[in-house]
């Protein structure tokens, strides 16, 4: 048992490179919602312009839905999954049940990016963290007007691991894996994925 | 909570996207389990921004079924590394319930020993309590009993380092096995990843579920989590 407790994680599972889509950038930074400093706010944001940016989504079937689900979910029903730009997570606050006031949260911060982008309806919104808590809009629309203003964004490996890092919670390493692979007339396309997730794990999303 | 996205630089159309995903994620993220909680905030999302030249791809395309099954694949690789990481988790267990008349019942017998608290602790434990796993099945929440016949049940236990043998069974055609080589079986446990196998007999049919051991670490996690 000690053997395996022991186990580092994170050299074990965590990648030292990885190959990124063409057309995203990320940026992420420790907005002071973490009360141990760590990253907590990340944004990917689509910069191809070739053509319009699609999204899908499943979400929990719980019945107590967060702000966040509830909004995305308005974001892809009303643009039928097009058009969508960019995906904003906190973590250390879910915002989930609370109310309508969290539904002005989660609706604020959305719409803070789409203002940074320039565009309506074009953002999909996550959190994790402790139910029953408002976000600390504060920290959080700071965190996101210093990631545009300063211009924070990047593609490289870093950035992404960084991004990874940003919507943990107990994690104990960040998720993150990415692959190139072949369609049957030659072109290359990307994956690339991360996830976050630790307990309160048994999803049934639809 | 689970939260995660993919993305990707091919071109695809919203709906197929939908569909692509949706399939993904009820082989992939809908088949793992730490503790059995669904969250109010668990989200799977997908964007494609179209930045590599190529044609649309939709339903009807070609290229279709090979992505959708190549983002299946890598949702199953990150949805296991959620299970990987667990709270407290010593051991990553791949339970694989096949030859099950249809995929809904396999589905539930692969949740329900995933989620069995007492064949969580029996895997931290390293100990061989094949007779959880059997319970488990046995109050599996099926609408009937078209994929679960007694008498044809296998459950065994699948070494995953390639030492042999490979498979240690528990129960056969029903049987349970008294004289289990306890000294394999605690080998097989002893491994940080491993499998357990059951053949249900009753069809061709099979889903994989992921999840991992319980451990004192889970609980001393959650105990203070808010605070």
């Amino acid at each position: 048992q000690k053997a395996a407790k022991t186990v580092d994680k994170y050299s074990l599972y965590v990648p030292k490179s990885g190959v990124f889509p063409k057309g995203f950038e990320v940026a992420s930074l420790a907005s002071g919602v973490k009360k141990n400093g760590n990253r907590d706010l990340g944004i990917i944001l689509n910069t191809n312009k070739s053509r319009p940016s699609n999204a899908a989504a499943v979400f929990t079937t719980n019945r107590f839905k967060a702000a966040p689900v509830l909004v995305s979910r308005q974001v892809l029903d009303s643009g039928s999954g097009e058009g969508v730009n960019a995906i904003v997570v906190n973590s250390g606050c879910a915002n989930a049940v609370t109310g309508e006031l969290g539904m002005q949260d989660a609706q604020n911060v959305a719409g803070q990016v789409n203002t940074h982008i320039g565009k309506q309806n074009s953002t999909l919104v996550m959190s994790t963290g402790v139910i029953g808590q408002r976000l600390q809009m504060d920290k959080i629309s700071k965190g996101i007007n210093t990631l545009f203003d300063q211009k924070q964004f990047g593609s490289d490996f870093d950035s992404w691991l960084n991004l990874a890092k940003s919507i943990c919670t107990t994690d104990t390493f960040p998720k993150l894996i990415s692959s190139k692979f072949q369609l049957s007339n030659g072109t290359e396309y990307t994956l690339t994925g991360i996830s976050k997730g630790a307990g309160m794990i048994c999803p049934n999303m639809a | 909570t689970l939260l995660g996205f993919i993305v990707t630089d091919l071109p695809i159309k919203a709906s197929a996207l939908q569909t692509m995903l949706t399939a993904a994620a009820n082989r992939s993220f809908n088949c793992i389990s730490v503790d059995g909680d669904m969250s109010t905030n668990d989200t799977i999302c997908m964007l494609a921004n179209g930045a590599v030249d190529n044609s649309v791809i939709d339903e009807a395309s070609p290229d279709f079924e090979q992505v959708k099954s190549q983002v299946t694949e890598f949702a199953k690789q990150l949805a296991q590394l959620v299970v990987r990481d667990g709270e407290g988790a010593t051991k990553f267990v791949t339970v694989n319930v096949k030859n099950s008349a249809n995929f809904k019942d396999a589905r539930i017998i692969a949740e329900t020993i995933s989620n069995s608290m007492l064949v969580k602790s029996a895997l931290y434990g390293q100990d061989a309590n094949w007779g959880r796993i059997l319970c488990a099945i046995g109050y599996s929440k099926l609408e009937n009993l078209a994929s679960l016949d007694e008498s044809k049940i296998n459950v065994s236990f699948i070494a995953t380092d390639n030492s042999s043998p490979r498979e240690l069974k528990l129960i056969s055609n029903g049987v349970p096995q008294f004289d289990i080589d306890e000294r394999r079986a605690s080998e097989i446990l002893a491994l940080p990843d491993l499998e357990i196998l059951v053949d249900m007999g009753t069809g061709s049919e099979e889903c994989q579920f992921w999840t991992c051991d319980l451990s004192h670490e889970y609980v001393t996690i959650n105990g203070d989590y808010r605070s």
